[in-house]
């Protein structure tokens, strides 16, 4: 309960009509971002208390979490090696969802439950999102699986970055370039 | 010299080759299509002087355009697009301008478009403050009407230059018709009996000003307070840099009456997608299990 309370608290706070609306001062709204942003932290050890109690695994799994996949940053995928992914669906009823983790540039499989192999594409990412100030990542291209995930419950994939000497059996998007005639941009 | 085509079993997008600009949306299942542009503009922030209610200034109260010579302002696309095609997906990544990029992705098995914008920060070198509107503009007869949500419940009706409580005397052609749009807002075309439904990921403001339009306001930066309390302008004082922030639309076109149960199922899924967790593999597959 008290892991859950920061969070609660800070939701509470935010429900003064600036903070909805935008209508405080720059220092304030950043004060709003850093509970808000503090009280998610506090939470997410409790989803992954949930998620090792649901697993019934004997000794706790350590979880981490990427705060930052809007603008593709993410410390644990960008360096990988080979990493177990598990996402929770709070929806009751099935859900199929396009995850898309930033990484480096390479190959990559993705394994689902019974060791099926899982179709991955690999796309560069924009060149205007590596670009964005304050974003600190090594990331240039983007992995995406379709996850299906069932009602109120989770699923794990294992993501390995395998060796380019394995058969393209892996998909890689096609960037088909179009760039503006030079009178346009005049 | 062909369109570029984006394509999967429910939607097809065609797209300019010369320009890379959005040029029809087809809904495969009901064969309904319609002709739909989508370009960014700006309003330009009213200045005013706060001496009197009617020359309030914009700010982080007030959204009030200037149109004195004209409210809309284009920014034209420079042109420049990449079109990726994979197994999971297709996408047309729109350059704009140095600040403003959309890559516009259709997954293999979705029945929406994402439309992800980029913008800023937003350049006032000029001065001016602007508010950046993301614009639809279709084929469908729309007449006068559109809806948004409240809270992402139900629907309210919105008739253009009207008030159903009170007889309106329209002065700010824009402002007086923009409507909070917490989840989504959408049009209808009675006679194709067809609907266009966005959904926003936050709370934006909306509105239908033109037969057959939809915008969404995405980003603003404004130069003045608007003396309503803040006391100071909605200009990230302190940063002085102006925000770059990142978003998505989704689009579903789909028949009236199969809309709602689309757009409902996709706010949830939205809303409240999946948590990832991630944790480094260190022992064998069973493990895994």
């Amino acid at each position: 309960q008290h892991e859950v309370a920061q969070l609660r608290e800070a939701v509470g706070v935010a429900q003064h009509h600036d903070a909805i609306t935008g209508t405080e001062r720059q220092h304030v709204a950043d004060d709003y971002a850093r509970q808000l942003a503090e009280g998610i932290g506090e939470c997410q050890d409790v989803v992954a208390d949930g998620i090792n109690k649901l697993s019934k695994v004997s000794s706790p799994i350590q979880y981490q979490f990427c705060d930052l996949l809007n603008i593709s940053q993410c410390h644990v995928t960008e360096n990988l090696g080979q990493t177990t992914i598990v996402l929770w669906n709070s929806l009751s009823r099935t859900v199929n969802h396009y995850v898309r983790l930033p990484v480096k540039d390479g190959d990559y499989s993705v394994t689902g439950a019974g060791n099926s192999d899982v179709p991955v594409q690999i796309t560069p990412l924009p060149k205007e999102l590596l670009t964005i100030p304050g974003r600190i990542s090594a990331a240039t291209h983007e992995l995406t699986f379709r996850a299906k995930l069932p009602p109120v419950g989770f699923a794990t994939y294992l993501i390995k970055k395998v060796s380019k000497s394995r058969p393209k059996k892996y998909n890689r998007g096609r960037v088909l370039q179009r760039t503006a005639r030079s009178d346009y941009l005049q | 010299n062909e369109d570029v085509v984006v394509q999967n079993e429910f939607l097809s997008l065609a797209f300019d080759q010369a320009t890379g600009a959005l040029k029809s949306l087809t809904n495969l299942e009901s064969k309904d299509s319609i002709a739909i542009s989508q370009s960014f503009g700006y309003y330009i922030g009213s200045v005013g002087d706060n001496s009197k209610e009617e020359l309030r200034a914009a700010g982080a109260y007030i959204s009030r355009p200037n149109c004195s010579d004209g409210c809309w302002k284009e920014l034209k696309s420079n042109g420049s697009y990449e079109v990726v095609k994979g197994a999971l997906g297709q996408e047309v990544r729109q350059y704009i301008n140095p600040w403003i990029s959309q890559v516009i992705r259709l997954h293999t098995t979705s029945k929406h478009v994402n439309f992800e914008w980029q913008v800023g920060p937003i350049p006032i070198g000029d001065d001016v403050g602007k508010e950046i509107i993301s614009r639809f503009s279709t084929s469908m007869k729309t007449g006068e009407e559109f809806w948004t949500d409240s809270n992402g419940r139900q629907n309210i009706r919105r008739v253009r230059n009207f008030r159903s409580t009170f007889k309106i005397n329209i002065t700010e052609p824009v402002a007086s018709n923009y409507y909070p749009v917490v989840d989504r807002l959408f049009v209808r075309d009675n006679g194709q009996k067809t609907q266009l439904t966005i959904l926003t990921d936050r709370a934006q403001g909306g509105a239908s000003l033109n037969e057959g339009q939809v915008e969404l306001m995405v980003h603003r930066r404004l130069l003045v307070d608007d003396w309503l309390g803040v006391s100071e302008p909605l200009n990230e004082v302190g940063l002085g840099q102006g925000l770059v922030i990142r978003g998505t639309h989704r689009l579903i076109l789909a028949k009236i009456d199969k809309s709602a149960a689309r757009y409902r199922a996709l706010s949830q899924a939205s809303y409240w997608h999946p948590t990832i967790l991630f944790t480094a593999v260190t022992t064998q597959e069973s493990r895994l299990e």
